[in-house]
């Protein structure tokens, strides 16, 4: 199958 | 140079965001949207594409990619519309919106487009809960008008 690279890092909320 | 992927994704957008384009050339965009799906990084490539033509001074330019990602955001899938749901790209929005960025010199169609297709999603998407967050935080800094 495909490789699923699943990334949940982010940034925060830019105020 | 790029990556094969990296090229196409790169080069479609560019043909799909020409500010020569007479009119909007649905084959790239659609073609973009499904390049994007179809690869293991393509929504976070895509993305990061999207969001540097959007903030583009040129008006057709960024109007034409906002119509890319409201292309893409019908009909590509979850992992577009999650990627879409994070702040790295969501900060990249309000960034033209707000004059505290890119603001001040955004053409107004553009941030009144970015603003409209924002509150579409927090109701079309409601489980991606950090648009809401940030289409609050802009309400509550009057950007959005109540």
């Amino acid at each position: 199958g495909k490789i699923e690279f699943h990334d949940d890092s982010d940034e925060d909320l830019l105020e | 140079a790029a990556p094969p992927d990296e090229a196409s994704l790169q080069s479609r957008i560019n043909k799909a965001t020409n500010p020569l384009n007479k009119e909007t050339d649905w084959d790239s965009i659609k073609g973009f949207c499904d390049q994007l799906d179809n690869e293991p990084e393509g929504p976070q490539l895509a993305t990061r594409l999207l969001a540097h033509k959007i903030q583009s001074p040129q008006e057709w330019e960024a109007m034409q990619a906002l119509t890319v990602l409201e292309t893409c955001m019908k009909n590509c899938g979850k992992r577009f519309h999650s990627e879409v749901g994070k702040f790295r790209f969501l900060n990249e929005l309000i960034k033209v919106v707000s004059p505290k960025y890119l603001g001040a010199r955004a053409p107004e169609p553009v941030k009144k487009k970015v603003l409209e297709m924002m509150y579409s999603w927090t109701v079309r998407l409601p489980n991606e809960t950090k648009i809401a967050d940030a289409y609050q935080m802009l309400k509550k800094q009057g950007i959005v008008k109540q």
